[in-house]
């Protein structure tokens, strides 16, 4: 278990090894930009199981010498192994770090940001706040459109032509003034 | 196999079928909740979906794990045959896949809803839902499927616009009702006058919604069943409930099969007996001389004080200040109520006949469709050629309009949802 002493575990440690590693630098932000698609758009669906482990279903849980993993606890951003990683590192290509560039403004904008272009502050906050791991950019193999995850993709109408109803009756002589009593779920 | 069906893309392609399974496998138990709390929070964001949806969401433990819909399951940096390791506390707090399944990163600190600190489980478990529904990230102010957590705001639900998300995947909820109302209630405001206050109820089968015809939708958690909030009331459902309320009488009927309740507004519950002395539940032709039962519905019309009873292809027009059927009633529904339009009428057998405060003007429902009836005043100012109570269609171009394009997100649970 995670250690705590206090009765409502206020005071859980979590052993630094399970903390998610920071995004601090350019490095990291081109992984975290790299995981979520906004470099190039991720296969998501193809990533979804370890071909070993083929269909998961727990009669066949992957065996013992799988849950190493577990221990390990490694937070490696690494989730695509992009085939663009080259090892020359401190030299990017110029295209490389346009490439970065856009995908910061992107992020920028859909997190409703300042689009500067540039990895500061507010963009290094927003990159470090808890999210949900599913790409915000995924293609699909059918046809390789890049599917964006905006509401445009869905085509919905925005909800302009609703009256909005008010429960007082429109007859003037009525005597009701109708009011809900509070909604609560 | 199932993974791969069709096209992966989101906001395109949903399931085909609209009772889904799902289950929280049992090696991927939280250590942070009870079971209890883990299966508690996930039913009821399985729920939050179905109030919202044609779906309903069952939860299924016993079949073999390949007739599971949807697996849930918390893990660890590599965790449950995935191929994605959790990154550890922070950032990454859970994935899911379309048409699949979930993952929740227990190193983070998953907590019940409205507890403050922590990650409010039920939000990430809607959000990650969204998308095995096939919702993508949506990046609009109060949308929950927004990629990034915002920390939970009591009383969290689902906005109008996730709503119509959904809905473009899976249609709109449609459904006949047995009955429609207004409950009206006199009450004191802050300043100590008595003021009148009604709030509209759709019923069906054994359980009812209340409608918000201010926001346009039904109150958050509801359906709830007829037990809970009627007491007395046959539980599976009525056939009309009927308000009289004028100068001399303030009372409220529910009606089913032969017989009829009245209902005791100050505590709550059905009278067993009223204040004449009769015991309930009374025949409806010991009540209502003249009037056949079982009706199909009925409604109180305040503004000519006759109670319209609705059975088959008839009408059955109550005097009540008479106790007796109206001169000349029953009569055809047709020449009662005349379409406006030729051949644009339910004809019989309707489900429901609501006078509603909100629009003043009634409608009449059958089917999935509704009809509303020329109202004394206004529409008969504007069209005087319009016949009294002549069925209006939708606003004289299309034939009657369908009642979820009017009253919203009117969705059902599955039976075994109700509770939660």
């Amino acid at each position: 278990e995670k250690l705590f002493h206090s009765r409502d575990h206020s005071d859980l440690q979590i052993p630094s090894s399970h903390q998610a590693e920071l995004i601090t630098d350019k490095d990291t932000a081109e992984l975290f930009l790299s995981r979520y698609g906004f470099i190039r758009p991720v296969n998501w669906e193809e990533l979804q199981f370890d071909e070993s482990t083929g269909i998961f279903n727990d009669e066949d849980f992957p065996g013992e010498e799988d849950l190493s993993g577990i221990q390990e606890g490694d937070s490696s951003l690494s989730r695509v192994d992009t085939d663009d990683d080259d090892d020359d590192e401190d030299s990017p290509n110029p295209t490389e770090s346009q490439a970065f560039i856009s995908a910061l403004r992107e992020f920028q904008k859909v997190s409703g940001l300042s689009v500067t272009g540039l990895f500061d502050d507010a963009t290094k906050a927003a990159m470090n706040k808890p999210r949900c791991g599913v790409p915000d950019k995924e293609t699909d193999d059918a046809t390789d459109e890049v599917h964006n995850s905006t509401s445009s993709a869905l085509g919905i109408n925005t909800a302009t032509s609703l009256t909005n109803n008010t429960d007082t009756s429109e007859d003037s002589n009525s005597t009701f003034s109708g009011v809900l009593n509070g909604s609560r779920r | 196999q199932k993974r791969h069906v069709g096209r992966r893309s989101w906001g395109n392609m949903a399931f085909s079928k609209m009772v889904l399974k799902w289950r929280l496998i049992g090696e991927g138990y939280s250590s942070q909740l009870t079971i209890q709390d883990q299966r508690h929070i996930i039913s009821l964001a399985f729920r939050m979906w179905s109030e919202v949806s044609p779906l309903d969401f069952v939860e299924d433990t016993f079949s073999p794990l390949e007739f599971v819909d949807i697996k849930l399951g918390f893990g660890t940096g590599r965790h449950l045959g995935c191929n994605q390791k959790f990154d550890g506390t922070g950032q990454e707090f859970a994935h899911a896949w379309f048409l699949g399944d979930v993952h929740f990163d227990d190193d983070e600190h998953f907590t019940a809803p409205n507890t403050g600190s922590g990650i409010s489980l039920l939000k990430v478990a809607v959000h990650e839902i969204g998308h095995v529904l096939g919702l993508p990230h949506i990046y609009r102010t109060g949308s929950i499927m927004q990629p990034s957590y915002l920390p939970q705001e009591s009383g969290f639900e689902i906005n109008w616009m996730d709503r119509k998300a959904i809905q473009h995947l899976y249609g709109d909820c449609k459904g006949q009702f047995n009955t429609v109302f207004d409950w009206i209630r006199k009450e004191r405001s802050q300043y100590g006058e008595v003021v009148i206050r009604f709030n509209t109820y759709f019923m069906r089968d054994g359980w009812y919604w209340l409608y918000e015809n201010r926001t346009n939708r039904t109150r958050y958690g509801d359906p709830v069943a007829l037990q809970v909030g009627w007491h007395g009331i046959p539980t599976d459902g009525v056939d009309a409930c009927v308000h009289v309320w004028n100068r001399n009488t303030d009372a409220v009927y529910f009606f089913k099969g032969t017989q009829y309740w009245r209902y005791d507004d100050d505590n709550d519950q059905v009278l067993t007996v009223d204040p004449e002395g009769h015991l309930y539940p009374r025949l409806i032709s010991e009540g209502f001389p003249g009037v056949p039962s079982p009706i199909d519905t009925a409604f109180y019309d305040r503004r000519d004080y006759h109670i319209y009873f609705f059975k088959g292809t008839y009408v059955y027009v109550f005097d009540v200040a008479a106790n007796s059927l109206a001169p000349g009633f029953p009569r055809k529904i047709t020449a009662v109520f005349p379409a406006v339009t030729s051949g644009d009428h339910p004809g019989g057998n309707i489900d429901a006949a609501y006078f509603s405060y909100t629009h003043n003007a009634v409608f009449l429902f059958k089917d999935t469709q509704f009809w509303r009836v020329v109202g004394r005043s206004r529409d008969r100012w504007r069209r005087p050629s319009l016949p009294r109570n002549g069925l209006l269609p939708r606003n004289g171009l299309l034939p009657h309009r369908k009642v979820e394009e009017q009253w919203f997100d009117i969705c059902n649970v599955h039976s075994s949802a109700l509770k939660v």
